[in-house]
């Protein structure tokens, strides 16, 4: 049953990599139900993440959002700082793309203050880029102009001309 | 107007590109 597990959770990744976001879907789901039967948090914590990416692709936000949501609530259980980083940056763009900016721009700033402390500068940056974006599609061009610059400074640090 | 939406849905984008080959391993 493990085994079984393993093999949905391979079988959906290489169904996304193919582009079948449904049957991605549907073999994360079984590799979800597996996870929750043996009690493994970080299989199902896996599972939420691909389940999310999945559903973006299929343009279903709400349930990627609701999906990342899951992953967010236990990267903090497992007390994974990048997990629970990257679930935040998720949240923002999924939000940008469901054009709830306030919203967007909560999960941006939690996306930012873990990525300042695990010293992450390219995370940094694009916490900055997507709050410049968030703000400016609010009308708040004085906070938008600061992050804008921000992503300035720590481009050009770590040398990224595009 | 219509630049800052281009603008706007370009850091968007760009996770997006990312996220096409982003895959959680067993």
């Amino acid at each position: 049953r493990a085994a079984q597990g393993r093999a949905y959770g391979n079988l959906g990744n290489t169904h996304y990599l193919l582009g079948n976001f449904r049957k991605a879907v549907s073999s994360h789901e079984q590799r979800l139900l597996i996870a929750r039967e043996f009690g493994d948090r970080s299989a199902e914590r896996r599972a939420y993440s691909n389940l999310g990416n999945a559903f973006i692709f299929l343009g279903e936000f709400e349930m990627a959002a609701e999906y990342y949501k899951k992953t967010l609530q236990l990267a903090r259980q497992l007390k994974d700082r990048a997990v629970e980083a990257q679930s935040c940056y998720s949240l923002g763009n999924t939000y940008t793309l469901l054009q709830d900016y306030e919203k967007a721009i909560e999960y941006h700033l939690k996306h930012l203050a873990i990525a300042q402390e695990l010293r992450d500068r390219v995370g940094e940056g694009r916490a900055c880029w997507s709050l410049g974006n968030a703000y400016t599609a609010l009308g708040n061009h004085e906070e938008a102009v600061h992050f804008a610059e921000k992503h300035l400074d720590i481009s050009r640090e770590l040398g990224d001309r595009n | 107007f219509q630049r800052l939406r281009i603008i706007q849905v370009d850091s968007v984008r760009r996770w997006m590109d990312d996220l096409k080959l982003m895959t959680e391993c067993e």
